[in-house]
């Protein structure tokens, strides 16, 4: 359902270019589990962003579910990235003048449910995270790792097909870390495709599948052989 | 060095009373290296605002090189917080408008020192973090790692007495995290103050007493055996 042909992005930094993803290529089918690892700077979120329909690539062909991403109008790109794709962020991009509670329930906007319902799915998947007694607070009056799940539960509330996590464990204790993996494969058991981040070989092993960057390339691209 | 004295922090969010930090008391003397461990949302950073005089506690005293830090003047707490203290955040604060290279010079404004010198202390504080190739970069042209080691370059450029890094390797792959870390034994070595707030057990062993924290309380305070 995902395919890369050729995807390169650079970026222009005063006069200098800064290849970020050099050529990609890369097949990911339905019901996926897969890390991506990588040096710091190897191109991780960038690819990530792309996946994520949040950024366009300099060059390359990307298809989702077989349609070219290229050529969709911006209402079917918001659709897609509204209903089909769940993102938590590296830095967890929450709207700051909004509590917990309102940042979780935004992504259900559009789904045309009521609001009463809209919170009460919103309370459940910040229970699911143990943030029931922080649903009022806002992202600067919570603490890093609170964050971190109030991104998670946003990005997972909409059952989206398909979960794009980057470092989403980044700043949790190992058992909260461990917590927000039991849900993201959960999400995968019941036939979805989760792509994770990570910097962490221990989270990376959740997954049936490890794909190694460098320098903007893809390195290697393995079986988890202990699954 | 640092003494808190029954410390306490209270927040209020709405009609709740968050107990972050409850009556902790805590000696850390000359040339510690100090890791603070603990579950998510259980007052690390809390504490440690406090300690680096960014946040006043709601009770208790805090002793800093046996000065009360509540009767200090405000130009006195700026010059302790720009001089003696080095601060790693946990969500980085970088200046989005300055170049990486600005705002790892930014600290050093104050020194006295000119602009070049200034900039080449900073060029060489950025060429330690393998960051010589991104200086002209602002903070949303740089990976998440990236923005981390800046961070780092900038919390150590003043060679601070002490060092306060929360989470400073979350965003790291393993080899820039053993670089990290390597930086902050070489300041520990020279005869300055450590304290590392991680989720890590591998970063905490790089310290000589572990503190763990929970629920706002200290609940273990001990020498690392390994060492
Ligand atoms: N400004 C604030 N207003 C209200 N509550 C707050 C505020 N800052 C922190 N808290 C609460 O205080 C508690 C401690 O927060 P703190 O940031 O110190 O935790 P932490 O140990 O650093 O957690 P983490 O490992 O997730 O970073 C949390 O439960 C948090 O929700
Ligand atoms: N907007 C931008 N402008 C210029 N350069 C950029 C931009 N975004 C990223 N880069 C550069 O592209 C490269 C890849 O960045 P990316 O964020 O994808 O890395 P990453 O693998 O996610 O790293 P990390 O593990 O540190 O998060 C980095 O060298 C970075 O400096
Ligand atoms: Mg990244
Ligand atoms: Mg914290």
């Amino acid at each position: 359902i995902i395919q890369f042909e050729g995807i390169s992005r650079f970026f222009h930094v005063g006069n200098e270019v800064v290849k970020a993803l050099r050529e990609v290529s890369l097949t990911i089918t339905d019901n996926e589990f897969v890390a991506i690892m990588g040096p710091s700077g190897s191109g991780k979120s960038t690819m990530m962003n792309i996946l994520g329909c949040l950024d366009t690539p300099t060059a390359g062909k990307y298809y989702l579910n077989n349609q070219d991403v290229s050529q969709m109008s911006d209402n079917e790109l918001a659709e897609v990235r509204n209903r089909e794709i769940g993102f938590i962020f590296q830095t967890f991009n929450l709207l700051q003048r909004s509590t917990a509670l309102e940042n979780v329930m935004l992504p259900l906007i559009y789904s045309g449910i009521s609001k009463s319902e809209r919170q009460s799915r919103a309370e459940a998947k910040l229970d699911e995270v143990q943030l029931s007694d922080r649903m009022k607070h806002k992202p600067n009056e919570l603490s890093g790792g609170q964050r971190q799940r109030v991104a998670a539960a946003r990005a997972l509330i909409n059952n989206p097909s398909i979960v794009l996590a980057d470092e989403p464990t980044g700043n949790l204790d190992s058992k909260t870390s461990i917590e927000i993996m039991g849900l993201l494969e959960n999400i995968h058991k019941i036939g979805n495709t989760i792509i994770v981040v990570t910097h962490e070989e221990d989270i990376a092993l959740h997954a049936h599948r490890i794909i190694r960057m460098l320098d903007g390339r893809i390195a290697s691209d393995e079986k988890n052989k202990t699954i």
